[in-house]
């Protein structure tokens, strides 16, 4: 082995080894950390791509735009860590949204702030730019004119909000179903408000919404800028509601976005959209690649 | 045999600094601290186990030393201006309304300022706290010029002799230049409505917040320069670690946490009991 290795290294090849890649693997794991990508995922996606990468026979020498180049194994190791990266954050061939006949339910779900509100206002745009027939529906009774806030929004792109007074959220997202029909609206968007993931009575709130709806899709709204506790808030909001997936908002800012990959690494969900600014048109459906040089940095 | 002792105090370093780091304390300054540590170790300066934790509270409590405001400022200028800034979805206009219900039951005369007249229903919003708190609401038309509003609710502020001016502002990542630019001329005109105004600039974090609320704070507080910080959202399982970081180096006072959506859920921050709160 000793002598098959020492043969590659005159043929311009090395293996990489625990020792030659050390110093590579500690930067990025400070660099992940930096990216708020969670303290537990990052040493299980560092063991992970060791075991994949270690053994494995380099060049030392690259052609980069016609020249020759040296790169180091830490440096083959990154790079093995990036395509790794854009691996997990999944395909791109990933459907945003799943539709159904008669109509298709969106349920917006997350913590206080997350930018679930215009996102729902976002999804409606999107909606109407693939020819279907959104109704927005305000089911945040709780915070100060919430509904008001989602009116503006669906008045500014035309979209019906449905709201009634005195209706707790599961009954309004319950006779949604019911307006939609009769407004022949085909997908349906319901505007939750935020809560804590630990508060059980909210999160038991979402349950009823679900069992009453049977939502098509349910996204967990997360800010690009949350740090390590978004694992623990995620991982409880997909064990009560088994969300669909999740859009990250926000992205617009310089955060390196990690809490995308402690999401995606933990729950297993794609991630469906990206919020990327505060207008109605600021939505895009989630590409990995750019995302996973953000994370590494 | 020998060994043991010594590898068992480098585990429990070991411990904390993970500890530290899930509660999102700076990476850089949670190493830093954790090393400094693992030296006094072996410099024997730290001698049994208990002295471990101690030793990294120590350095912890330092970061919050560099301001010791705390509380609500009282305050000889009237109107005194309090101007809220800080990233999208933070927690300034619930905080606005909690503040206002505090100074509200010690009979203070309080006006809000609805400066943010960009998002949907922000004036709305801000509105409903002012019912709630029996605090006058000084607003403007959606879309209009910010900075009228501000100048309008200081002079209504000047004339009644009012006590405190809670100004709030359209949330904004800090990556934009003009949306930085605009809370730049904020200020200015704030000052040219008032003498002296704003006497408080706070910033407000989100206890979720990564490691990018540091970034934030520098560049708020270099476009406006901050005179303190709330953290909200601590009811949470979010423990706000980014504060330490943000105190250490731009030498704010941390002045009050927000524990949940209510008028009463504003508590005084405490150093001592926040960072017992980091290692749990
Ligand atoms: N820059 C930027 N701001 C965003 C984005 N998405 C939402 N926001 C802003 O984030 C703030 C909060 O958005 P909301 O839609 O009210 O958030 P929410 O999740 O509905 O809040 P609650 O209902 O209180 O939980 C607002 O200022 C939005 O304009 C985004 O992708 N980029
Ligand atoms: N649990 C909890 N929620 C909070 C706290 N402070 C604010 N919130 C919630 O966070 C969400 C956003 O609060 P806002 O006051 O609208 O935040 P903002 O910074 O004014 O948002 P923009 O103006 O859109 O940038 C609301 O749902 C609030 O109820 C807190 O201390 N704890
Ligand atoms: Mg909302
Ligand atoms: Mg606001």
């Amino acid at each position: 082995d000793g002598f098959k290795r020492a043969k590659s290294a005159i043929g311009g090849e090395t293996a990489l080894s625990e020792a030659n890649i050390q110093e590579a693997v500690r930067e990025i794991r400070v660099s992940l950390l930096e990216a708020d990508v969670e303290l537990g995922v990052v040493k299980t996606f560092l063991e992970r791509v060791k075991s994949r990468a270690i053994g494995e026979l380099v060049q030392t020498e690259v052609k980069h735009k016609g020249t020759k180049v040296k790169r180091s194994p830490g440096e083959h190791f990154v790079r093995i860590c990036h395509n790794e990266l854009e691996k997990l954050m999944g395909s791109v061939e990933e459907v945003p949204i799943i539709y159904r006949r008669p109509f298709t339910t969106i349920m917006l779900v997350g913590l206080q702030g997350t930018g679930k509100t215009t996102t729902a206002a976002k999804l409606a745009k999107y909606l109407l730019n693939e020819k279907r027939k959104p109704l927005l529906v305000a089911a945040d009774i709780y915070r100060p004119a919430a509904v008001e806030q989602l009116q503006t929004l669906g008045a500014q792109l035309n979209v019906p909000v449905f709201h009634q007074p005195d209706l707790s959220p599961p009954q309004l997202c319950a006779d949604a179903l019911r307006e939609a029909k009769k407004r022949k609206r085909d997908v349906i968007i319901f505007d939750t408000a935020g809560r804590l993931a630990i508060d059980d009575t909210l999160m038991g709130e979402l349950e009823e919404i679900k069992e009453r709806t049977n939502p098509t899709n349910t996204f967990l709204v997360c800010d690009a800028m949350a740090g390590q506790d978004t694992v623990k808030s995620a991982s409880e909001f997909n064990r009560r509601i088994d969300i669909s997936g999740f859009i990250l908002t926000k992205i617009d800012g310089d955060a390196r976005g990690g809490a995308a990959l402690s999401i995606r690494e933990i729950t297993k969900k794609p991630v469906k959209f990206l919020g990327v600014g505060e207008g109605v048109e600021a939505l895009e459906p989630f590409r990995p690649e750019g995302l996973a040089s953000r994370i590494l940095g | 045999i020998f060994t043991s002792g010594a590898s068992l105090k480098d585990e429990m370093v070991d411990e904390l600094e993970e500890a530290l780091l899930s509660a999102d304390v700076g990476v850089r300054m949670a190493m830093e601290f954790c090393d400094r540590v693992r030296e006094d170790i072996k410099q024997k300066r730290v001698k049994d186990s208990g002295d471990i934790q101690q030793a990294l509270r120590a350095y912890l409590s330092t970061c919050f030393n560099g301001a010791a405001k705390n509380g609500f400022p009282h305050t000889s200028e009237k109107p005194h201006v309090v101007l809220f800034v800080g990233v999208n979805g933070a927690g300034k206009t619930t905080t606005i309304g909690k503040i206002a219900s505090q100074l509200a039951a010690e009979n203070k005369n309080i006006v809000l300022a609805a400066g943010d007249t960009f998002r949907a229903a922000a004036a709305e919003q801000l509105e409903i706290w002012s019912q709630r708190t029996n605090a006058k609401l000084i607003r403007g038309e959606a879309g209009v010029d910010p900075a009228s509003v501000i100048f309008n609710a200081l002079s209504h502020a000047k004339e009644s002799g009012v006590d405190y001016v809670l100004a709030d502002t359209a949330g904004r990542l800090h990556t934009k230049s003009e949306l930085m630019d605009e809370l730049q001329k904020i200020r200015r005109v704030a000052g040219k409505a008032c003498e002296g105004a704003p006497h408080d600039v706070w910033l407000v974090v989100d206890a979720t917040m990564g490691q990018n609320a540091l970034q934030q704070a520098k560049e708020f507080h270099d476009a406006l320069g901050l005179t303190g910080v709330v953290l909200t959202k601590l009811d949470g399982t979010a423990r706000g670690g980014i504060v330490v970081s943000i105190a250490h180096t731009l030498k704010l006072p941390i002045l009050f946490v927000g524990v949940g959506e209510q008028a009463d859920d504003l508590r005084p921050f405490v150093p001592e009991n926040f960072v017992e709160s980091l290692f749990a």
